[in-house]
This record gives C-alpha cells, structure tokens and sequence, in this order.
C-alpha cells in the first residue's frame, strides 16, 4: 500500500 | 531492490557522472542548461532531507548523498568555474512556470500533510518537469552533442526504468505510490520524443539534429 511508508526508493 | 530498482538507480548515477565528466574534460558547459541542473539540486535537497530523521540503508544513504554532491559540483561548474562557457542566452525557461506549480500541487495532493512529506512531494513533481529547461535548449540551439544526448538518454531511462520497478512492486510487493507513478509517467512521456531521436540518430553516429 501507499500509506505509512518512509520513502525508500531514491 | 529489483533488478530494476538497480540498474534505474546505475543509469541515473551514470547520467550524472556523464555530466560531470564532459563539463570537466571539455571545460565547457555549453549545451547544458543550467537551470535544470538548479532544479535538479532543488530536486535532490527537498527529497532527501530524510536523510536526518530516516535510516533506510547503506545504499540509500550512499546513493544519497552522492546526487545531493554530484548536483551542486555540477551546479557550481556550470555558474561558477567554467560560468564563462556558460549558455545563457539560450537557457532562457522561465523555471518559476515550473517550481511554483509543483509547489501547489504539493501542497494540495500529498500522503501527509507535514513538513517533509510535502518537501518529499514537491521534489517528485518538479523532478517530473526538471528536465524540460535542458529540452528547451535544445530545442532553441536545434542541436545537441552527442555527450549531452547520452546523458539525456541515460537519465530518461532512470524514471522508466523506475516505473517497471513499480510495476514488478505492486505484484510482487503489494506495494505502489500513486503520486510517485504518475509523476514518472509524465517524467518519461517528456523524453519520448528525444528517446525517438536518440535512436534514429544518435545511435547511427549522426548528431542529434531537430529539423529547421
């Protein structure tokens, strides 16, 4: 899902 | 991390690193738009300010870091050391049209309504547009070497690279981020017509040349 994630992608 | 992933994180890296390069053995800028170089480094500082409040990895970090440098030694090349060589009479984009924009969208469609979500946000959308200023240039000078379009090549093929990573995520993962995809959509699209040229040119030696 989209939500609650760091971003971990550059 | 994909194969994916990998090899748009290598190809971003090696545009940067082309870019670097060619300014530095030639000790010229020109054909390099300047301004997407500074929106670039904009790009870079607001995504990655996590990197003072969010450990992912080694790599992240790494990778991090060396985009917020690569970004502003190009920035300072082009304005300060070889500023001379510059092309500013043709690198006339008016970025405000494109900063200011992002920065709305940002505040209006975002995952979280915080600091540096929205910095996070703001850097995915004016990314998307970035390289539209360089296009510009181009497309004003009706030319480009073919260093420059290697380097335009290799950093189109980062974001489409990334939205096959996205798509190998969302199956493999469940994992997708709307805002993101559609962002790399449209940040591909805009190199569509220069990847056409690339290969119908560029790739058979001839320089990339826009009819008159």
């Amino acid at each position: 899902s989209s939500d609650g994630n760091p971003h971990d992608e550059l | 991390m994909n194969i994916f992933r990998l090899t748009g994180d290598l190809s971003h890296l090696l545009a940067i690193i082309i870019l670097l390069v060619k300014i530095w053995k030639t000790r010229s800028c020109a054909g390099i738009s300047g301004k997407s170089q500074l929106l670039f480094a904009l790009v870079y500082t607001t995504r990655y300010l996590d990197l003072v409040s969010t450990y992912i990895s080694a790599y992240n970090t790494f990778m991090k870091l060396i985009f917020i440098c690569a970004s502003y030694a190009t920035v300072y090349l082009i304005y300060m050391k070889f500023k001379a060589t510059y092309d500013h009479n043709h690198d006339t984009f008016r970025v405000e049209f494109l900063i200011l924009p992002s920065f709305v969208l940002s505040l209006l469609i975002n995952h979280d309504f915080a600091v540096l979500e929205i910095l996070w946000t703001f850097s995915i959308y004016l990314e998307s547009v970035a390289i539209l200023p360089q296009l510009f240039l181009v497309s004003k000078t009706g030319e480009a070497e073919s260093i420059t379009s290697h380097y335009l090549f290799a950093l189109g093929s980062y974001r489409g690279l990334y939205l096959l990573n996205w798509i190998y995520r969302y199956y493999a993962e469940s994992h997708y981020d709307l805002i993101a995809i559609v962002a790399g959509v449209v940040q591909t699209v805009l190199y569509c017509d220069f990847f056409y040229l690339y290969v119908t040119k560029v790739l058979k030696g001839k320089k990339l040349q826009l009819p008159a």
